[in-house]
């Protein structure tokens, strides 16, 4: 695993920060981020696909009111393929009885999804070598940051309680002076301490956070981070070769 | 800036300056007196959380005034929540599209 990863110093591969406004459609943000940057990576082609697709043509109904990344997955294949952003717009609310799947051409498709592992070195292996995944944590604590790397304590931060999907997109690790763990006192020198982190990209505007993005600490499956890594699978399979069990 | 940053002074701000500040970046304005004393004491509330966070976090992070600092936590909730996915992840097993692999 390479020290540090981050897709959005490649250009094509991570599109602007999106902003649900009030819909409650992260799940679907997260997804389509992940299938444009799966695409751009794979196919050398930069595009933006429509979450309102998504919205309307879901399978669970009125798609403002919460959802699952891999329903979004389920979605794209069953329509095999995604419209264009600029086709078929975000519009902030859902019509789940007007998809307009059939109407539009599709940009992107897909070919299959996974959930990978729950282990953070395995994740990071594969954000590196293939590309963001979608992940779902506990966004306790999202609301009030600003900035800088989240370490919840512990015990703060639920991480059987998932309920915010968002795009993981690099990896890296940060030098801090500070130390505020339990015990440290602030009168005795402190040696620079290096926290690691992940970059996530959220949906909440580019004035949310760092641009649009946030940092949570790398390791110990923070909020959750490692409850639900999905991606989807946009290259042909690869074909094996053909094995065989021993007898 | 975050709250730790702000040094004495001569004075810290005064809330509603804060407060003021908020409205401007975020473009927001009440419907009347009411609604702004509620949501300036939300705000208040929301800033003295945000400093109890930053003093928890054992990273780097700096929490503070964002665009939701003038929303309750319900009120963030159902605009921002999300279904709850704890406990069993539901059936997916469900049959899926056309087989043929390539173009759709």
């Amino acid at each position: 695993v390479p020290p540090t990863c981050d897709w959005r110093k490649l250009n094509g591969v991570i599109s602007s920060v999106k902003k649900q406004e009030s819909c409650n459609c992260c799940w679907a943000m997260a997804a389509v981020g992940n299938i444009e940057a799966q695409w751009a990576i794979k196919h050398h082609q930069s595009v933006e696909l429509s979450v309102q697709e998504l919205l309307d043509c879901g399978r669970c109904g009125d798609g403002c009111r919460g959802g699952f990344v891999w329903d979004a997955f389920i979605t794209v294949l069953n329509n095999s393929g995604l419209a264009s952003e600029r086709d078929y717009p975000f519009q902030g609310k859902a019509k789940p009885h007007r998809c307009l799947a059939k109407k539009h051409k599709k940009a992107a498709w897909i070919q299959d999804f996974t959930m990978l592992q729950d282990n953070e070195q395995k994740i990071a292996w594969y954000l590196a070598t293939e590309g963001p995944i979608t992940v779902t944590i506990n966004m306790k604590f999202l609301r009030q940051y600003k900035k800088g790397v989240l370490q919840p304590p512990p015990t703060a931060c639920d991480p059987m309680h998932v309920d915010h999907s968002v795009l993981l997109v690099g990896f890296g690790k940060a030098e801090s002076a500070v130390d505020r763990r339990a015990g440290a006192a602030a009168s005795q020198p402190r040696p620079k301490r290096s926290i690691p982190f992940w970059i996530l990209k959220n949906s909440w505007g580019a004035e949310w956070g760092e641009k649009g993005y946030f940092r949570l600490y790398r390791g110990n499956n923070t909020c959750g981070i490692t409850k639900y890594p999905l991606t989807a699978r946009v290259d042909r399979p690869v074909k094996k070769r053909p094995v065989s069990c021993p007898p | 800036g975050s709250l730790r940053s702000q040094d004495p002074g001569p004075q810290p701000l005064e809330l509603k300056q804060v407060f003021t500040l908020f409205q401007i970046q975020y473009n927001r304005s009440y419907s009347n007196l009411e609604e702004y004393a509620r949501r300036l004491d939300i705000f208040a509330h929301n800033l003295a959380w945000a400093q109890k966070l930053e003093e928890e976090d054992l990273g780097t992070a700096e929490f503070g005034v964002t665009p939701f600092s003038d929303l309750t936590e319900e009120e963030f909730g159902q605009l921002y929540g999300h279904r709850r996915m704890d406990g069993v992840a539901p059936d997916v097993g469900r049959e899926v599209g056309s087989e043929e692999w390539g173009e759709p």
